[in-house]
């Protein structure tokens, strides 16, 4: 980017061409650009231009909700949902290890019951953080096994309880009432439960992003984001809009299959990575 | 959407009589951001929208009095071309038993559509054999066996501990002996980019020789698709793409992004989680979803 000899116009186009090309779409590129252009008109140096633009992205990923309180309800009850196949079940994984990690009790409830092989495949993550587990069989009322996964952790003196749910479209109707059930059973057995909704979004994805927040947020509130599979070649620009516009923050990023391949989110790094 | 926001554009010109080469171009613009919005490739919406220029400029817009649908239907007609002339089917040909190989990124859908493809094979009056060839992913081997059980498909007892090259070909020895004339491998996601992974998929095609290796992809992938299918392509030579997720809300740019940039046919589509829902890809449909 920005090599010698390159005119203003085409540092512009480049960087039109770098933002979109970034996933962080036609508006919020147009936006970023006009307000960089409105803040410093008399912009003529590459160096200058790349630093403004990082800063601006940075105000845009710093959302005015701070991240959630330190967990200090007994347990801490941690929902996490999003559509199909982003990393959800991998995702809790990484976070039970994490706080296994940091001396907590952790619990894990299997409450996607539909997919094949679900349970199997987080029985094997709870093994390898040190979690326990609570699972019903196959096609089990995900809402019941919620329920009883908080009753065990209160039970058994859990600092914290992770919730695997089935991966789900947010445009469809009947299984977002599902979601909303989960979260009720587990307000009935803890009042403020669950304390976190970890929404996981797919850093590949595209505008469509939004559309997933939105629903997600509509249905049963989403208070935080996690961003999986950073460490493919997307850049998941699409979280630049999804914080300015949301304001939810983003609190994990994914950056591969193992157990300690997850981050806590650093505006600052993921804007030089646009870069 | 796009026809409201051409509309608007040419009704300016109700009152100025003849359309000028500018409106048309205040057209396209419209054009290129519904294409950006769609997740088309920026570089793909850039020749896409030069390809059309010429024909935006000409007589049947210019002389017409609702430029902003004739607009539309260029678009409409052009897209519905770039996607392909009609429905193309699995490349089944060779001798018996034939592999097919799915391939594609993490979490895409390649074990479901693997069950998918084994009910539309049986439905077609083959015999199709499941192959788990990811030892990576914690129970995947289990996932397609509880998906080959529920439809009465035999699946490969595979090991978690061998090489899945070695899987492969132990699946074509058994399939052989066995009298199955299909055998679906269904291999673990990975990263376009990760080298040992993708030697993997070479060494496994140039074992068994698919005679169709087709690249699982997100319907919404964003503007990473073309790096996906370039890099699948260029590695793999893939037969073909399965669509999926295309349930959902999602416009489906990746679709005219990942056709443009490897010339190869997207194949079928994923329309849900159950093992019915694969349809056959038709392009003109894609066309409208993508202009919105
Ligand atoms: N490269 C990479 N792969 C990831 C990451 N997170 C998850 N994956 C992979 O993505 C695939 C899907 O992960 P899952 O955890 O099964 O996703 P899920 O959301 O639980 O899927 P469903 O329950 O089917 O909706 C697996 O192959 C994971 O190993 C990441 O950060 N990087
Ligand atoms: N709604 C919908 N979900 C789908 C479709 N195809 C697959 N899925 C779901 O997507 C998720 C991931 O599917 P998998 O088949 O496990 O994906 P995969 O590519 O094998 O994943 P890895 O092996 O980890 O790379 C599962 O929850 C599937 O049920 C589809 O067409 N529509
Ligand atoms: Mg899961
Ligand atoms: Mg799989």
């Amino acid at each position: 980017l920005f090599k010698s000899g390159t005119t203003m116009e085409d540092l512009w186009e480049e960087i039109e061409e770098r933002l979109i090309t970034s996933d962080i779409g036609v508006q919020t590129t147009m936006d970023i650009m006009e307000n960089i252009s409105k803040k410093f008109p008399k912009i003529s140096n590459p160096d200058q231009l790349k630093a403004v633009l990082k800063e601006e992205i940075i105000s845009l990923l710093n959302t005015q909700t701070a991240a959630p309180e330190k967990a200090t309800a007994k347990p801490h009850v941690v929902m996490i949902v999003g559509i199909n196949g982003v990393g959800k079940t991998t995702t809790i994984g990484k976070l039970a290890a994490k706080s296994s990690d940091e001396g907590k009790k952790v619990l894990i409830a299997a409450a996607d019951t539909f997919r094949a092989a679900a349970i199997e495949q987080l029985v094997i993550w709870a093994e390898k953080a040190g979690a326990d587990i609570v699972r019903h069989r196959d096609n089990a009322d995900p809402a019941a096994v919620a329920y009883d996964g908080v009753e065990a952790a209160v039970a058994r003196g859990k600092d914290i309880v992770f919730v695997d749910t089935a991966g789900r479209l947010h445009t469809k109707i009947s299984l977002m009432e599902e979601l909303k059930k989960i979260r009720r059973a587990l307000s009935k057995k803890i009042p403020d439960a669950p304390h976190e909704v970890l929404l996981v979004l797919d850093a590949t994805t595209g505008q469509n992003a939004l559309s997933q927040v939105r629903l997600f947020n509509n249905a049963i509130g989403v208070t935080g984001i996690a961003l999986t599979k950073l460490d493919g070649t997307a850049k998941g620009g699409i979280v630049v809009s999804i914080c300015s516009t949301f304001d939810i923050p983003l609190k994990y990023i994914g950056v591969g299959e193992q157990l300690e391949d997850l981050h806590d989110f650093d505006p600052a790094l993921f804007a030089d990575a646009l870069f | 959407n796009l026809s409201e926001r051409l509309d608007s554009v040419f009704k300016k010109l109700k009152g100025h009589g003849k359309l000028k080469e500018k409106d048309v171009e205040d057209g396209l613009k419209e054009v290129r951001i519904a294409l950006l919005e769609a997740d088309v490739h920026y570089k793909v919406v850039k020749k896409f929208i030069n390809d059309i220029k010429e024909r935006a400029l000409g007589q049947e817009v210019m002389k017409s009095l609702t430029p902003g649908q004739q607009v539309i239907k260029i678009v409409n007609d052009e897209l519905t071309k770039l996607m392909g002339a009609s429905h193309e089917d699995l490349n089944l040909s060779g001798p018996v038993p034939i592999p097919v190989m799915l391939v594609g990124l993490q979490g895409s859908g390649k074990t479901t559509t693997a069950g998918k493809l084994a009910v539309l094979m049986r439905k077609n009056g083959r015999k199709p054999y499941l192959v788990p060839a990811d030892v990576y992913r914690p129970a995947a081997i289990k996932q397609l066996k509880k998906l080959g059980d529920q439809l009465d498909v035999p699946v490969f007892p595979s090991d978690a501990k061998k090489d899945p090259v070695k899987i492969c070909r132990e699946a074509v020895k058994k399939a052989r002996k066995e009298g199955y004339d299909t055998l679906i491998l269904d291999t673990a996601g990975r990263l376009h980019v990760d080298e040992e992974l993708m030697t993997e998929l070479v060494r496994i095609r140039d074992a068994v020789h698919p005679s169709d290796i087709l690249l699982v992809a997100d319907a919404m992938t964003g503007q990473d698709a073309v790096n996906i299918a370039k890099s699948y392509d260029e590695i793999l030579d893939i037969g073909g793409v399965v669509l999926t997720k295309m349930d959902g809300d999602a416009r489906g740019g990746a679709a005219l992004s990942i056709k443009a940039v490897t010339g190869k046919p997207i194949k079928f589509i994923g329309v849900g989680e159950k093992l019915n829902q694969l349809e056959p890809f038709h392009p003109d449909r894609m066309a409208s979803s993508i202009l919105g």
